[in-house]
């Protein structure tokens, strides 16, 4: 019912996923 | 030098010190030149240079303050701290603004909000049908679209933020917080030395 495209993108996409550069082993 | 970029962040100089040991690895993965392109930023987030993701590149260019195709180490911790949990919300919803106004014309556009979703779609497992994609964009437009004119300015998108705080859910880095000690081992490349810690 409240879901909106920017939840979707906030909370789906990995390409927000920054932790990745903190494990750069 | 780090003093000078820790001011108006959120960082303390030693975190900056820190994200400075992180920056120079990430930096000299494909080419040797402390400074970090495209496909570097890729292989950190990814391990895999190839691998095509919008949101990514578009985070790539808004870290590139300068737009000279590189992200220098004060660029680095500058972005960065938007994304720290102290950061105020006004500055992620900003930065949030910019990464989804693709084409940068001062506006989120539905084309470029459908954009995303399909982008999205495309690296998730999900198989949503192109009409209920139509419908979230419309739904999302009906709720952030206040002025109705078919596009969303900053204003418009800096109240429906606040009014949904989860839409700035990936502007939150919880690492950021303590950046020293989630990762101890930078504190051993830091002022602190090796004596010392073995000493602990």
């Amino acid at each position: 019912r409240s879901c909106n495209a920017f939840q979707l993108i906030s909370s789906m996409s990995s390409g927000f996923d920054l932790s990745g550069l903190f494990e750069s082993e | 030098d780090f003093v000078n970029i820790a001011s108006g962040t959120p960082f303390t100089v030693s975190e900056v010190e820190a994200l400075h040991d992180l920056f120079r690895k990430i930096s000299n993965t494909v080419v040797k030149d402390n400074l970090i392109h495209k496909e570097e930023f890729h292989v950190a987030l990814f391990r895999n240079k190839k691998k095509q993701n919008l949101f990514v590149d578009r985070l790539f260019d808004l870290f590139d303050q300068k737009g000279n195709g590189v992200i220098e180490f004060g660029e680095f911790v500058r972005s960065l701290s938007v994304f720290h949990p102290g950061a105020p919300e006004e500055q992620k919803a900003a930065f949030a603004f910019k990464l989804y106004d693709l084409r940068q014309t001062g506006f989120i556009e539905r084309n470029e909000l459908k954009e995303m979703v399909c982008a999205l779609l495309d690296e998730s497992e999900l198989d949503i049908t192109s009409d209920a994609v139509e419908m979230i964009v419309d739904r999302t437009f009906d709720q952030a679209d206040t002025k109705g004119d078919g596009r969303i300015d900053q204003e418009e998108w800096t109240a429906f933020a606040k009014d949904n705080p989860y839409v700035l859910r990936n502007m939150t880095l919880p690492y950021l917080k303590d950046i020293t000690m989630v990762f101890p081992s930078f504190v051993v490349h830091s002022e602190i030395s090796e004596a010392d810690m073995a000493a602990k």
